[in-house]
């Protein structure tokens, strides 16, 4: 299967991967 | 019969193209709202950053391919331009939902992100065009020595800041296909495994800030 894995929970995102929550 | 190599990636490049807006080389109007909304419009550094970048990215290409290539590595970078575009208001959109929030100033205003973005795009675009050189094991008329991590040398980005992206790349454009998500992934285990641990990586100066940080804390007591 080529099915991706996410890894970040619900309340993670883009925002706190750059520090800028 | 199935597709030629060739005719499989001619229906990529054809979905991709179409998946993208013809006028997305500017920002949307949403997007531009969201670049207004913000403590700092950062519309102006956004044009400058794209445009810098964009001649770096002609003139590698050139040299890695040819000067007779050139057309075509403006070709794709006008395309990942149209993606990255796509992929940031999806991605403040799904931000603006998870937070409340709609002013993403410090975001919008970091130079990493919109690199990472971008660098990703371009990831995306170029694996497209050479999925049939992979499947071949030969190369196109570009040559295999564009594939991850050129990019990151392109643009003068850590493997560590690319990584990033990836995740929230993916989960922004449900469009893209399963060999692209594939390409996506195993560009993740190499940095995972292997760039993101070279000398000069700013994961080291990271894990010193935890190591610090953590050492600072005081211990706490055993629970009995």
């Amino acid at each position: 299967s080529h099915d991706y894995h996410f890894g970040l929970e619900e309340h993670e995102g883009i925002s706190e991967l750059f520090d800028c929550d | 019969p199935p597709p030629t190599p060739i005719r499989a990636a001619m229906t990529s490049i054809q979905m991709l193209r179409g998946d993208l807006p013809s006028n997305g080389d500017r920002p949307s109007a949403t997007l531009a709202t969201y670049f207004k909304n913000c403590t700092v419009d950062p519309t102006q550094d956004v044009q400058k950053r794209l445009e810098t970048l964009g001649q770096a990215f002609s003139q590698k290409f050139g040299e890695a391919a040819g000067p007779h290539c050139v057309v075509y590595g403006q070709q794709r970078f006008g395309l990942a331009v149209r993606l990255y575009y796509k992929v940031m208001e999806a991605m403040l959109k799904s931000e603006e939902k998870r937070l409340s929030v709609q002013n993403f100033s410090k975001l919008l205003n970091d130079a990493t992100f919109h690199t990472s973005l971008l660098a990703c795009s371009l990831e995306v675009v170029m694996a497209t065009y050479e999925e049939s050189s992979f499947k071949n094991g030969g190369g196109d008329q570009t040559g295999t020595n564009l594939c991850f991590p050129w990019i990151l040398n392109v643009l003068n980005l850590s493997a560590f800041d690319f990584y990033k992206v990836i995740e929230s790349f993916i989960k922004a454009e449900p469009t893209l296909s399963k060999d692209i998500i594939k390409h996506l992934e195993t560009c993740e285990n190499l940095i995972m495994e292997r760039i993101a641990w070279r000398t000069g990586s700013p994961l080291f100066e990271l894990l010193q800030q935890e190591h610090a940080s953590a050492a600072a804390e005081p211990v706490e007591t055993t629970a009995s």
